[in-house]
């Protein structure tokens, strides 16, 4: 199983056109880095991206650089994970 | 393995080893009601299996349900077995869906990406496509929700193969999507399409590749809000609710406009719970609460389907 230690949900909430458009670009340029679970459609819409442990620092540094305000919807993917392996185990015993 | 259906765990995730299993066993105890039919191969050549519940009859108005196209989403696998279980538990007993179900036929199709589905078990928890390879591309998996005939490679998908919505190489080169296109065109008599996915909380109708309402835009509108009141009243979930473009995203190539451009006038898209906290991550506690809606929510939308016969 892939381990996911470390890696991040964000929210993000772009306020016009141009910041949904620079999250879109995040795609484009790292489409294996970046994936969204919500991706950019309106303004309105909040966008929510896993992002690996490893480009956290670069990403993080992109959206404040852009003036993208941003929240840590799960602050450790592998967390939750092993909690839901946990449950499946309890499950079947 | 779980070898009866009394000793399997609703509130549980189950690989695909066990839903296929449960699928089984399922089918033996209710055969009265229940039937399976094979519709086709994944690419890496696992069944793809299609629940019919039916009272008999020949070629009666059907209504389709499908869960798990994005592999991701457990919850929606989970919440299609346990209505599975539902409707023969409540056959007989809930009048609505007795007449739903003495007149037209349910098919519903709880892995709708196998391969998808049995690598996030086995190597990749948020895997999203199928897993085809094709000889000179890197990247692994079509996304299965844009590689459908209409629109196909329009606006909300993608050409580049390492993308999440990579729509694939043609329209329907995929399987798992040939295998239900082929099924309900040679069936012929589908009325309504259910599309279940997750998460953020939402009942959509098309279009997804255009922002312009559809012919009976009215009519879906106030059968997907009757549908989300019902929902809400189990559990005090709110669902938003309309178009795909206008709702969600605009997206091509996808199940639904696919459905509605083929004839099927009650074309419906769920995202389940929740909307973030834990996204596709959504802790089993939650699957019984959730497909109890959702059932109040397809139980109105079948209602709806069997009084306005077309």
């Amino acid at each position: 199983q892939m381990n996911f230690t470390g890696d991040q949900v964000l929210r993000v909430l772009a306020k016009d056109e141009k910041q949904l458009s620079l999250l879109g670009d995040l795609e484009g340029l790292k489409p294996q880095k970046v994936d969204f679970w919500r991706g950019p459609a309106r303004p309105s819409l909040p966008v929510d991206m896993r992002v690996p442990f490893s480009e956290l620092k670069d990403i993080k540094a992109y959206l404040e650089s852009h003036g993208l305000a941003y929240s840590i919807m799960i602050k450790d993917i592998q967390v939750l994970l092993d909690e839901e392996r946990q449950a499946m185990a309890k499950s079947r015993r | 393995l779980e070898r009866s259906t009394n000793s399997f765990s609703y509130s549980s995730y189950h690989t695909l080893e066990e839903i296929y299993s449960w699928i089984d066993n399922f089918v033996m105890e209710h055969s009265d009601i229940v039937s399976k039919i094979q519709i086709g191969n994944s690419f890496e050549n696992q069944s793809i299996l299609v629940l019919k519940f039916s009272t008999g009859g020949s070629r009666h108005p059907a209504i389709w349900i499908d869960t798990g196209i994005h592999s991701r989403e457990w919850i929606t696998h989970a919440t299609g077995i346990w209505t599975a279980n539902k409707i023969v538990s409540d056959y007989g007993k809930d009048r609505v869906l007795t007449d739903i179900l003495n007149a037209m036929d349910i098919f519903i199709e709880l892995v709708t990406n196998p391969d998808g589905f049995a690598f996030t078990h086995s190597m990749n928890r948020l895997w999203r496509k199928n897993k085809s390879i094709r000889p000179g591309i890197f990247c692994i998996g079509v996304d299965l929700n844009r590689n459908w005939k209409s629109g196909f490679g329009g606006n909300g998908s993608n050409s580049n193969p390492c993308s999440e919505t990579y729509h694939g190489p043609s329209p329907q080169s995929e399987p798992e999507v040939a295998a239900i296109v082929n099924f309900i065109t040679a069936h012929g008599n589908f009325k309504a399409l259910i599309s279940i996915h997750s998460y953020s909380q939402m009942l959509m109708y098309p279009y997804g590749r255009l922002l312009e309402p559809v012919s009976n835009q009215r009519e879906l509108y106030d059968l997907a809000k009757d549908a989300v009141e019902a929902l809400y009243k189990v559990h005090g979930i709110e669902y938003i609710f309309g178009s795909i473009s206008t709702t969600l995203y605009v997206a091509s190539g996808i199940t639904v406009d696919w459905a509605y451009d083929s004839g099927i006038k009650y074309a419906f898209s769920f995202e389940l719970r929740d909307t973030g906290q834990y996204g596709f991550l959504l802790p089993a506690t939650q699957i019984i609460p959730t497909a109890q809606e959702t059932w109040m929510a397809l139980r109105t939308i079948m209602e709806h389907t069997l009084n306005h016969p077309y």
